[in-house]
């Protein structure tokens, strides 16, 4: 075979290339211009299960609540022992879904006509639960808890194929109140 | 729910979910 | 022989889904259309990507993909536009359609298709829609909201055709029997051209990348010696330096990361067995065709070869 790669494309070879076919004075520009290579040393990202507190568990509590508040959520009165649990409920109703009459375009120009889509679920749950990880060192926990119908009527219905519904499920809507509430907590504290 | 420290004033969430049988660790990167 | 090979990994192609080309676990990175264009650059940087899907959390639905050609689009606005740079500074990924349409492109159409459609239909999707890339796309079905499950490239279901089908072996039509890839026509440039125009070039011309040539005494032309491609841009846009009207596309390409892998080269008389087997272990973009003497005589794209594997 006689495929093969550039050599004078490669990075070191093609800055020797450009300095060799310059004067002085545009070497001197060069280096004023910034003209490094991109450093690709990627600041590992660090991962944490959920968000950590160093405030006292009463306090952390109080600031969740406050939070939900601000953000209209609503929740169900903690049981006596569940007193580090939250269920909560969001209203959840951004622009209506769309049946897409072809789902294979979903960057539609914006003029395009879409019906709403009727009877979907809009209220999200989600557990909000305190641990404890160490002395001083807690841990809150988000975790996505189904969709409810606001009007509980339709909440009869149950909820056809469980495990279906968790085998295909948009988890962005969850993510999305997730980041809603942390940025209410990092700009309350 | 997974999260990184807020840098830059951005915001990343994660969650690892099963989509039939495989898993997609789905990440949003949000403004604060 | 060949027509056979290709004939067998056409019922290969047919007879898997997208879904089945995704690993068994894998990370999908998606941006807040609300993120500013700047802080959207680094976090595709930091993740050693150059694309993600958007999503729009007041309509709570996906917005397209972000994708090299969106920041193309913002340095050619900035120089229609010299007096908005702030503007540039301060515009959100739910602002790049108003750039579209101030500088006059049509919106990247991003065609998508459902996990469990056959691999064919997602490959015919990608080139009639001339896109390197095919978001698969499912809908939650307790909202009925749309969930992107990953987003395919051409080069991940050249390398899965490569990995399964042992076919491959048997392309042995030298290149140049087989008329694949772009031959007449190709915009070059040398290593003085400012980049700016070479940017243009990748718009105007609708190409991902352009050659670049030496330059010769006699005006003659030159042999391949680099090449600037539309993901260079982003570095150029990190290192904010694209204001620089003044600047060469040689100097713009001192921005490359060091692990840069190089250019991609290959001759008429390469056969698609020798390509297929290095597009295995490489990441390959396109390959340019040139002389022994170096001279260019052409590119074949991923999008041609798999153009050929399906439909000849």
């Amino acid at each position: 075979s006689t495929i093969a790669i550039l050599p004078s494309s490669l990075p070191q070879l093609h800055r020797a290339y450009i300095m060799e076919h310059l004067t002085p004075e545009q070497q001197q520009v060069i280096q004023s211009k910034n003209l490094t290579p991109l450093s690709t040393k990627k600041s590992k990202t660090r991962w944490h299960f959920g968000i950590r507190s160093r405030s006292y568990p009463l306090d952390v509590m109080g600031e969740i609540y406050r939070a939900l508040q601000n953000l209209g959520a609503e929740w169900s009165k903690p049981s006596e022992e569940e007193l580090w649990t939250i269920r909560v409920r969001w209203k959840y109703s951004p622009a209506k879904p769309t049946v897409d009459a072809d789902l294979d375009d979903f960057h539609k120009p914006e003029e395009e006509e879409e019906e709403p889509v009727s009877n979907t679920p809009d209220m999200m749950k989600m557990q909000i639960q305190l641990f404890q990880l160490e002395p001083n060192n807690y841990l809150v926990d988000f975790k996505f808890g189904g969709w409810e119908f606001s009007n509980p009527e339709e909440n009869k219905a149950g909820v056809e194929g469980e495990d279906d519904e968790m085998s295909s499920f948009s988890a962005y809507p969850f993510l999305h109140m997730a980041t809603r509430l942390i940025m209410e907590l990092a700009v309350n504290s | 729910l997974a999260t990184t420290s807020i840098k830059h004033n951005t915001l990343a969430v994660a969650s690892i979910v099963r989509y039939k049988q495989k898993y997609s660790t789905q990440i949003l990167y949000a403004p604060l | 022989e060949q027509q056979a090979a290709l004939e067998s990994m056409r019922q290969f192609i047919k007879s898997k889904t997208s879904y089945d080309v995704l690993p068994v676990s894998y990370r999908l990175i998606v941006l807040d259309t609300s993120l500013l264009v700047k802080k959207s650059l680094n976090i595709l940087l930091q993740n050693n990507v150059v694309s993600a899907p958007l999503w729009n959390s007041t309509k709570s639905k996906f917005a397209g993909l972000l994708t090299s050609t969106d920041f193309i689009n913002v340095i050619q606005y900035y120089f229609q536009f010299p007096t908005k740079m702030d503007l540039v500074e301060s515009l959100t990924l739910d602002g790049l359609r108003d750039i579209e349409r101030a500088i006059g492109v049509a919106p990247m159409e991003t065609a998508s298709i459902h996990p469990f459609k056959s691999l064919y239909d997602a490959c015919l999707k990608m080139i009639s829609s001339k896109a390197r890339r095919i978001p698969l796309v499912d809908k939650d079905l307790k909202t009925q909201r749309e969930i992107v499950v990953s987003v395919l490239t051409q080069y991940r279901i050249l390398k899965f055709v490569s990995l399964n089908c042992k076919e491959i072996t048997r392309l042995n039509i030298p290149l140049k029997e087989l008329n694949i890839g772009t031959y007449e026509g190709l915009s070059t440039v040398s290593m003085s051209t400012p980049v700016m125009d070479v940017i243009h070039l990748l718009t105007s011309r609708n190409v991902s990348s352009v050659p670049i040539l030496s330059e010769t005494q006699d005006g003659s032309q030159g042999t391949l010696i680099n090449v600037y491609e539309g993901i260079d841009v982003l570095a150029l846009i990190k290192g904010g330096i694209y204001n620089d009207l003044s600047l060469s596309v040689g100097e713009a390409l001192l921005k490359r990361p060091e692990d840069f892998e190089g250019v991609f080269t290959c001759t008429l008389n390469d056969k698609l067995s020798t390509i297929l087997e290095i597009i295995k272990k490489n990441r390959v973009h396109r390959l340019f065709v040139v002389d022994d003497q170096g001279f260019l005589k052409g590119v074949v794209t991923l999008s041609d070869i798999l153009q050929y594997i399906l439909l000849g």
